[in-house]
């Protein structure tokens, strides 16, 4: 019995010793791992990202676009519209039709007109162009803007050069104002993939220029935007620019996944999401193309 | 897919809605 008790007590001590001596190590090492994962972890979402910008996207959305084009047999079209409804939560009560079987394809169905009276047109200077929610809007009086909270665009690689107007500034900011007391004004909708995809004019406007910019077609959710600044000068984008009420009014439609062909009713010789090099910039004098607040303007297709 | 507007307008003009909000066609977007 005394024998036991003395060598539990050692075992006791030498446990206490070690503990003693390896704790404030075995501390020190357990924080500089915490430290390099995180670092781990960072870098990691950086590569991730990169190899993410590297994906196809604009071959897969053309692949993407020919198959939702393919008719689909009567009989399958409600279960396939149906699952695609439920997976988005489609709201089909606003569109024209709402018998499943009428659209002949996903294409048609992704670009479902909406029936009359379904939205009101408000009174107001500026409305909504399309369903969706807003990502950020706001006054944008710098040549920085942001995209999301935090996560900005350049307004210059937006847009590209001021070849609209004949004003020339030395501050690419100042040279689209009319009216150096004014400033810029921002709004950025996302659509997702359950909404309607056609858009309409917000105001009474007058588009003299479009510029095409051929770019990748990332995604442009809004967890994709908090990450990756400047997402919209890389996309694929139609910027139309002209004049409303109070000076420079722009609209662009930009791209993402599966949904890079940009149709715009009244500029049919644009085209998206075409084979080629991606870094194509596209540009065409318009005239006076005259809009009316809630005039169609345009639609994404799949593709 | 995403709209983006940009635009000129004096600075006390005010949007009636913020980051987050679900619009639909022709929803005011501004204060009147």
């Amino acid at each position: 019995s005394f024998n036991t008790n003395a060598n539990n007590k050692t075992k006791w001590l030498n446990f206490r010793a070690i503990f003693t001596r390896w704790m404030p190590l075995g501390s020190v090492m357990y924080v500089g791992w915490c430290y390099i994962r995180a670092s781990i972890d960072y870098e990691v979402s950086k590569v991730e990202i990169k190899f993410y910008e590297m994906f196809p996207f604009r071959v897969t959305s053309r692949l993407w676009g020919k198959m939702a084009a393919c008719e689909i047999p009567v009989s399958l079209r409600s279960f396939v519209y149906g699952t695609y409804i439920r997976m988005f939560s489609v709201n089909l009560n606003d569109a024209a039709v709402t018998d499943l079987k009428y659209y002949k394809s996903l294409s048609a169905f992704f670009t479902r007109p909406l029936r009359d009276g379904a939205r009101y047109i408000s009174a107001a200077p500026c409305v909504s162009p399309c369903d969706g929610v807003v990502l950020n809007c706001g006054p944008a009086d710098t040549d920085k803007i942001e995209q999301v909270k935090g996560v900005t665009y350049s307004l210059e690689e937006f847009l590209g050069e001021n070849k609209w107007l004949k004003r020339k500034d030395e501050s690419y900011y100042n040279s689209l104002l009319k009216n150096k007391e004014n400033i810029l004004h921002q709004c950025i909708i996302y659509l997702a993939p359950g909404d309607y995809h056609r858009f309409h004019a917000p105001c009474d406007w007058t588009a003299t220029f479009r510029r095409h910019f051929s770019g990748k077609l990332l995604s442009v959710n809004p967890w994709l935007a908090k990450l990756i600044p400047g997402l919209f000068t890389v996309n694929e984008r139609a910027v139309y620019v002209g004049e409303w009420e109070y000076g420079f009014f722009s609209m662009t439609a930009v791209g993402a996944t599966n949904v890079g062909s940009i149709e715009i009713f009244k500029d049919p010789e644009l085209r998206t999401n075409t084979k080629g090099k991606r870094n194509r910039v596209n540009e065409l004098e318009l005239g006076q193309v005259c809009m009316s607040k809630g005039e169609l303007f345009g639609q994404f297709n799949m593709g | 897919s995403t709209i983006i507007l940009l635009f000129e307008a004096p600075k006390d003009f005010k949007f009636d809605m913020a980051a987050g909000d679900k619009v639909l066609v022709g929803q005011s977007l501004t204060k009147v």
